[in-house]
Formats: structure tokens, C-alpha cells, sequence
């Protein structure tokens, strides 16, 4: 019962 | 024009076998003053590859011109496998190109073998990433690793990694049963690539995708040892160090839900 994280939610977009 | 010659094909050829399961489609921009670099993130945005060959990954390196050559990986690793890793290994691309040209050559037996790849325009993200303070950082064997993550896999879908100062702890928790391994922190001055050397500001607990960590293992034919730096409530990095470049990546870790 863990849950994936997105990359998203750490690196901003550039 | 872009002109790389690598002394041996080899290196480009475990590059891509090491990134092509996770990434189908990948930009790789060319420079005078980088090389050759990638960022690349798989489809469900939880690994990232950074890869870095600087001109001195290679025998000779010209890029009058800074280019972005899109590829698809599977089309490349096809190429890629027609030569022998011990060829020479030229790659090739005009100012405004529509195509890659590689080129093999093996100059015991006189053979020449070229190829034309078909190039893409591809619209990928592109994330910044700080260099990260982290928790502790591992270095160790790239096959002890690589055993780890490959029998954990077959026990459960998640990985958990702690670390302390003297001891890394891989952890499986299955439908079968549950199962641990721990690589203890040791110098080995006869055979340093042997070491498992542990700097740790902070103890770690985290939990990775097994799978991603499966597909990171695909790097182990590139070099000796693996760095991992971890940080809490962060994506850990997989480094992967290449004579004048890398091969990186980025995962995001598991959390409770």
C-alpha cells in the first residue's frame, strides 16, 4: 500500500 | 556539422541497451563544448535519464553548429548492434539534418559499414534539476547492486533501502514472504571497485519501484561501481560514471499512502 511519487512533483519544468 | 568518432563502439552500445527499455524516443543534443547529451523521461514520469559524453569520451569531436537529433531507441540499438563493440564508431549529421549516419570500422579487416538513421521531431519535457543536498550517498560494486534489485524483484513489486553509517539494508516485503539483504560498509585497499563506501549526513529509509530499479541495472556493463544519493522525500540519483561523462538517473521514490 506505498504510493508512486511523479518526478513532477519535485523538478520544475524548463 | 557533427563529426564523433569513439575509439571503440562499445560505449555507445551499452548506453543505449541501458536506457532503451525505459525511454522509446529521446532528443540527443550535440555541442562543441558538451558533447553529446540526453534527458530523457520514461512514460510514467518516475525515472529520469541524464546522460553526458563529453568531447573527450571521444576520439575526435566536431560540432560547428549546436543540433537536437531525434531518435527512436529501438531504431538505434538495431544499427548499433550491426557493429562490434571493438570497431571504431562514427557518428555523423549535417547542419540541418534529416538523418544520422553511423559508421563502423574495423581497420584489422579492412571493413567499412555505414548506416542512415531516420531522425524525428520529438516535443519532450525538459526539467531542471539542482544539483540536490542529500541525505547519504553509497558507492558499491555495480553487480552487487544489480543482484539486489534483480532477486528482490522476483519477492515484491516495492524495494525499501535504509542506510546507516556502517550498513545498507535492501528490504522485500511479498505475497510469499519477506526478504533482506545487507551490504556492510568495508574498504577494500587491494581492489577499491570491491568497496562499499557510505557517507551519510542523515540515516535513510526510502522505497523505490522495483521495476525502475530493474531497468537502472541495465547500466551495470558501463562501469565498475554505482554512486547512489538519497535524500528524504526526494528522488534518489544512480550515477554511473563513464571515462569523461555519465550516465544518471533520477527516480522518485515510494511513499505511504
Amino acid at each position: 500500500p506505498s504510493k508512486q511519487s511523479s518526478l513532477m512533483s519535485f523538478f520544475g519544468k524548463r | 556539422m557533427l563529426e564523433g568518432k569513439f575509439e571503440t563502439a562499445s560505449t555507445m552500445k551499452k548506453v543505449i541497451e541501458a536506457i532503451k527499455d525505459s525511454v522509446k524516443l529521446c532528443n540527443l543534443n550535440c555541442s562543441q563544448n558538451d558533447g553529446i547529451t540526453v534527458q530523457a523521461i520514461d512514460d510514467s514520469r518516475v525515472l529520469l535519464i541524464a546522460l553526458k559524453l563529453d568531447p573527450s569520451c571521444f576520439q575526435e569531436f566536431r560540432c560547428d553548429k549546436d543540433l537536437v537529433l531525434g531518435l527512436d531507441l529501438e531504431s538505434l540499438s538495431k544499427i548499433l548492434r550491426q557493429g562490434n563493440p571493438e570497431d571504431y564508431l562514427t557518428l555523423i549529421a549535417e547542419d540541418s539534418p534529416d538523418s544520422l549516419l553511423i559508421v563502423f570500422e574495423d581497420s584489422k579487416k579492412d571493413r567499412i559499414s555505414e548506416f542512415s538513421l531516420k531522425l524525428m521531431d520529438i516535443d519532450s519535457d525538459v526539467l531542471t534539476i539542482d544539483e540536490m543536498e542529500h541525505d547519504c550517498a553509497i558507492t558499491l560494486p555495480a553487480a552487487a547492486f544489480a543482484k539486489v534489485a534483480r532477486d528482490m524483484k522476483t519477492l515484491s513489486e516495492s524495494l525499501q533501502i535504509l542506510v546507516t553509517k556502517d550498513s545498507v539494508k535492501f528490504k522485500a516485503d511479498g505475497s510469499i514472504g519477506t526478504g533482506s539483504v545487507i551490504l556492510r560498509a568495508r574498504t577494500n585497499l587491494d581492489d577499491t571497485k570491491e568497496s562499499i563506501l557510505i557517507d551519510l549526513n542523515k540515516p535513510v529509509n526510502l522505497t523505490f519501484g522495483a521495476k525502475y530499479l530493474n531497468d537502472i541495472v541495465k547500466a551495470t556493463p558501463l562501469a565498475d561501481t554505482v554512486t547512489i544519493k538519497l535524500t528524504d522525500k526526494a528522488p534518489a540519483m544512480f550515477e554511473y560514471k563513464l571515462q569523461g561523462g555519465f550516465l544518471r538517473y533520477y527516480l522518485a521514490p515510494k511513499f505511504e499512502d
